[in-house]
């Protein structure tokens, strides 16, 4: 038996709209720890793990471990229909094929389920090793969505640097070349306008901007975006998700033959 | 020339 009762709805909506263009088919997994996901995209260049605290939940049930496989559109399709004030029930059996959602309204003049049907997914759990980056940039996650987007409108990669500078965005095309540089800046207002570099060695590093771009549809959960580079290892894309978790998005470099 | 890397070749199935 499985019950996560989300008061803040709208997290899970803003969770499928960031994971459901790179992801299609994925198993949620259920454990005292969360309600958490980690899958590939289809060509395996890129990689999403979610984790959502069961402290996050208002009430946290989960008798057994359980892991669930869900077309992610459908699910995203079944999230829509949630009102964004709306909470939002997680319900499912032991042994059984389907996945219940169901959405309350705030002042509960209105509750609705939606049944949706699971999927076997044979999907490999792939082991993070932890590690030391060189470069961990911190910066409003606004400000890196409209730097990739600008950018892939010259270019198809993007390179990123990581220098005493600052943080360099770099991209070239059939047009033209582009570069943006973002500086520390702690002196804002508020500290999610902020833009801190942390560096131990210079990195330098090239992406596919396709995936960028994708990973940027999780903006709306988080105000700063934190990223992490060194060089033998993918880039980390993490936006925190506030008192509940993170997503992190993973994306191999590119590499010169 | 660019290669793009996989994911896989960074982490192992556990």
């Amino acid at each position: 038996m499985l019950e996560l009762r989300l008061v803040q709805g709208s997290l899970l909506k803003k969770v499928l709209e960031a994971i459901k263009d790179l992801v299609n088919d994925a198993n949620f997994d259920c454990s005292a720890t969360g309600f958490s996901l980690q899958a590939m995209d289809s060509s395996h260049v890129a990689l999403v793990a979610l984790l959502l605290r069961s402290e996050g939940f208002e009430h946290y049930r989960c008798d057994r471990n359980l892991s669930m496989g869900m077309n992610l559109n459908n699910m995203s399709k079944m999230l829509k229909c949630a009102g964004n004030d709306d909470i939002i029930t997680i319900k499912a059996d032991d042994g059984s094929d389907t996945v219940t959602f169901m959405f309350e309204s705030p002042n509960q003049d209105k509750i609705a389920d939606f049944e949706m049907k699971l999927m076997d997914i044979d999907s490999e759990h792939l082991g993070i090793p932890e590690a030391e980056y060189q470069a961990i940039v911190r910066m409003p996650s606004s400000e890196f969505a409209r730097i990739c987007k600008d950018l892939s409108s010259i270019g198809d990669t993007v390179v990123i640097s990581v220098t005493k500078e600052g943080v360099k965005f770099s991209t070239r095309g059939d047009i033209g070349t582009a570069n943006v540089v973002c500086r520390q800046n702690t002196t804002v207002d508020k500290p999610e306008e902020a833009t801190v570099i942390e560096m131990q060695e210079p990195v330098s590093l090239t992406f596919a901007l396709r995936y960028m771009n994708s990973f940027t549809k999780a903006t709306p959960l988080s105000g700063t975006v934190t990223i992490s580079l060194s060089s033998d290892l993918p880039i980390v894309v993490e936006y925190k998700i506030a008192e509940m978790g993170y997503i992190r998005f993973y994306l191999a470099p590119k590499i010169e033959d | 020339n660019s290669r793009q890397k996989s994911i896989l070749s960074f982490f192992q199935k556990s």
